[in-house]
């Protein structure tokens, strides 16, 4: 299962939270605008928190986050 | 299996509860206003409970959370 | 395989019945007005009892059930 | 697989009859007038009877049983 | 796999015939006008037959059997 | 996989055909007018033949067997 | 995954050909007018041939077989 | 899997291609005019040739072989 | 998994490919005009070449390629 | 899972990407107008790259490449 | 599961991160106008991030990132 992000801003900031007993930030990817991230749920990652203005396409359909 | 949380105000809460014989809080995640989510159901991660005004998109459509 | 269930008035409670020989309650969740829980059926759960006024988002539709 | 069952009135009772070589009634629930109770075929309960008047939400779609 | 029977009149009889070699009838449930049966296919039973009025919701519609 | 039969007239006969090298008849299963028979292919179940009048419901659609 | 065989003249014949390194026929089952058979494909039957004038229900809809 | 050949037409061949390192043909059925066969992959055939006129009902529609 | 071919021309050639670290053709068949072939993809063909003007039905509807 | 490449002038490429660690061209096949290749990913090749002009049929439709 | 990638401009860049504990960039494919690729994700590749002017086709649809 993956999803797919469109940054609509620079500086958009997507993170990784860990799979297991903790909940940590083990990655965070930065796009600047105009950028296409498509990103799986894997064995250490379990959940992701997206920050900035960015599109989030997935199963549900589309979810736009809201920058400041 | 994920769903997808987006926060439409500040503090809302996303905590997760245990799987296993017990049902404790395991962690919880602050989101600010615009910020999304995007979680697994996990070996460790059996129910969630959200607070605060935000949209949850799910298998069975968008349903609203409703801050105090 | 999960559900959704959206407290419509304070004091809304969840109740988890034990999968295997016996049926009991394991554990109770109280929801106040306007939150949102999301629940599986697992291991220790095969069983879910709602009292008070929420919808239940589930694989058929909505049901609401209602307070006294 | 599960099904929703919501009592329309007081006293439904939800039988859960025993899988294997018998077929014995192993738990009854009691449901009051506007409680759910969502609830899955297990290792232990291969078939349910439901008595009073209630709404059974199914794969098939919605079946009311008629109290006397 | 499941099928739901709802009873159209007192004394409707549902047969279980045992998976096997053999085929024999391993238990007879009755229902009384307005109950509803809930009941799966299982390591034991193979077939189903129904006597009475009632009506059998099924993965390819709904079918009433007719009573005497 | 199961197949829905309902019996239009007395004496439809329900044939079990067995699984194997050969094929022989290890069931037959009669029905009267109105009863409805409910019946899985199984480990010694691979074909069954329908006489008399009966209609049976299947993955394709309804079919409709013709007494003589 | 089966195929439905109404017979719509007397002497229609369904035959079983072997699965395997050999093709033979290794069961030939008679079918008068009016008459149903629902039939597997299994471990001794890879391919059916059918003579005779009948209605033929399969995954990709009806096929009608011309008698002679 | 399996598909549907009819004949249209009096010899119309249908020729099963070995599975395997070699390609060869294993078997040759011929169908008269109207006759049906049902035919599956296998262990042994993972490709199948069709002389004549004939109607190939498939996964994918209906495709008419012509005869010269 | 399979695709369906019918040759529009003479001398259509269906090349298959080898599954592995090398490439190679391994097969070649020859369709004449209005012939049939139904093949899969294999534990030795993992890819197919085509030749010749033929219909080409899969899973993405059909496609036609030309002949010289 | 495969795809349908049709090209549309003569020597279009098709390069298979190694699957693992690294990432080099494996194989590269060469079309000409018209032709058509149906390939799967594979144990060898996770990607592929389509230069020149050609017709590209996958899961989300039908994509043109453009030749220089 | 794979994405399809069509180069809008010179100079696309598709690169893959790791899949694991570690998050880096493993690979690097420039694309020219015009060019395509389909593309999986597999044991070493769990996210794919796209720069410069491109159409990236997946599951959710068609979704353009924007060059500089
Ligand atoms: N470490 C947690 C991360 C997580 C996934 N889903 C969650 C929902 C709520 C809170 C935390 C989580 C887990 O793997 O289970
Ligand atoms: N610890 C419980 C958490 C839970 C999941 N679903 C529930 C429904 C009701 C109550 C508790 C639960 C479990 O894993 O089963
Ligand atoms: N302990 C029971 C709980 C249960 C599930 N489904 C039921 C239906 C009816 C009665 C009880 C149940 C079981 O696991 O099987
Ligand atoms: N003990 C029976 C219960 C049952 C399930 N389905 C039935 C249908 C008819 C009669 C009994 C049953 C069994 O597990 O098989
Ligand atoms: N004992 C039989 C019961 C049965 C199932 N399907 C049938 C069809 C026809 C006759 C008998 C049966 C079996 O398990 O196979
Ligand atoms: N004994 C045969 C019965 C059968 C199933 N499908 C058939 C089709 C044709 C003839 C016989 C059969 C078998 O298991 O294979
Ligand atoms: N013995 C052959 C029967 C068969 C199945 N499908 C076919 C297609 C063509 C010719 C023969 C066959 C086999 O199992 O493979
Ligand atoms: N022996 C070949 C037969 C075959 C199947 N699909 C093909 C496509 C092209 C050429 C040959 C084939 C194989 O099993 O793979
Ligand atoms: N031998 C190659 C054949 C192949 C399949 N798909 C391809 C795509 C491009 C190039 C070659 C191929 C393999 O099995 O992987
Ligand atoms: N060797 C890489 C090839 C690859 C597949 N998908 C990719 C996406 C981006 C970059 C490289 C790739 C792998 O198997 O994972
Ligand atoms: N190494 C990470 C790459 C990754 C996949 N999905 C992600 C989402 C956010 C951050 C990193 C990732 C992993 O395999 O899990």
């Amino acid at each position: 299962d993956y999803i797919v992000i469109k940054a609509l801003e620079n500086g958009v900031t997507i993170m990784g939270l860990t799979r297991g007993r903790d909940t940590k930030f083990h990655h965070t990817e930065k796009l600047d605008k105009g950028e296409i991230m498509v990103l799986q749920f894997t064995e250490h990652t379990s959940a992701v928190k997206i920050r900035g203005k960015a599109e989030v396409y997935n199963r549900y359909g589309t979810v736009t986050s809201d920058g400041s």
